[in-house]
């Protein structure tokens, strides 16, 4: 899976998320991916939001607007509200990531996986890119 | 300079530094910084967020590095079905694909889902036949294909004939 969640210079926010889904898979099986709300999420008055992982797991927690509303509803930063799911997701017994980025441009790169390819980049300068846990 | 922020993901799961070399990590490294330099220039020049997550994720859906695109997984049938969607958060608006087989980039069909039709998600064929009337890029599913994957798909087969199966999350 790939994604991209962009705050441009006018202070929109977009998500984004483009996969081949999982090795094997049968009957038409789809994953959180083409689902809004579950792997893809995107709302100026919180944050944009795309996920990677094990599908099935994103698409029961909502894990997406999920992000979104322990924002808007508990107050809680990107990063804690990312951290928030992903513990969901742990109980579940599920694997995988999520970036994010709210509307004032702050960033989370989270996941419980030994690693995520994952990179950001804005108007600070500021740049990192990553692979392994730790980095 | 005004307020911009640009993030990917090129996908999580079981990595180690043990497991891919070093050539294999400046080749992840490498198509993730290209990403990243065409979100910036976009990002500086004024483009919108949506018109930068597209391009951005194209980047990724071209390289045979990443599950999505080229290089995406193959399904039991051998075939590679992929799937997409994108997310507006001004006006909330939303697009998808799901199974598609000859869209050559996906996240361009479902921004066309989302601007150019009354719907959220287009499956299947229907799918296909929508992006082929918006004019976008098709290919054979071959194009799709990379010896790695088959490999993978091959091996799990196998491991499915001998009822050891279980780990083939995506």
């Amino acid at each position: 899976t790939v994604g991209c969640v962009v705050l441009d210079i006018y202070g929109n926010l977009c998500a984004g998320t483009s996969t081949g889904g999982m090795t094997n898979k049968k009957f038409g099986r789809i994953g959180d991916s083409p689902l809004i709300g579950a792997g893809t999420y995107a709302n100026n008055r919180t944050c944009a939001v795309s996920c990677t992982g094990h599908g099935e797991f994103f698409i029961r927690l909502a894990f997406a607007r999920d992000v979104s509303a322990l924002m808007e509803y508990n107050n809680l930063n990107i990063v804690e509200a990312c951290r928030e799911e992903l513990n969901k997701l742990d109980e579940l017994r599920g694997s995988g990531g999520v970036i994010g980025v709210d509307n004032k441009g702050n960033i989370a790169m989270e996941f419980n996986t030994g690693g995520m390819f994952r990179g950001f980049v804005n108007a600070k300068g500021e740049k990192v890119i990553a692979i392994f846990k730790n980095e | 300079q005004q307020n911009f922020t640009v993030v990917v993901h090129g996908g999580a799961g079981v990595m180690s530094k043990d497991k891919m070399n070093n050539v294999q990590q400046q080749q992840y490294l490498s198509k993730l910084n290209e990403a990243l330099l065409l979100g910036e220039k976009m990002a500086k020049e004024g483009s919108t967020a949506t018109d930068i997550v597209v391009k951005v994720i194209n980047v990724l859906e071209d390289s045979p590095l990443f599950n999505a695109g080229k290089g995406a997984v193959f399904t039991h049938n051998g075939k590679i079905e992929l799937d997409a969607s994108i997310m507006d958060g001004e006006s909330l608006n939303a697009g998808a694909v799901a199974g598609a087989r000859h869209i050559r980039n996906p996240i361009t069909a479902a921004r066309e889902v989302m601007q150019n039709s009354d719907h959220v998600l287009l499956s299947g064929k229907g799918a296909s036949e929508f992006a082929r009337q918006q004019g976008l890029k098709m290919v054979s599913n071959r194009y799709f294909r990379t010896p790695k994957r088959h490999k993978s798909l091959k091996e799990l087969k196998k491991k499915e004939r001998t009822r050891n199966a279980g780990d083939n999350i995506g």
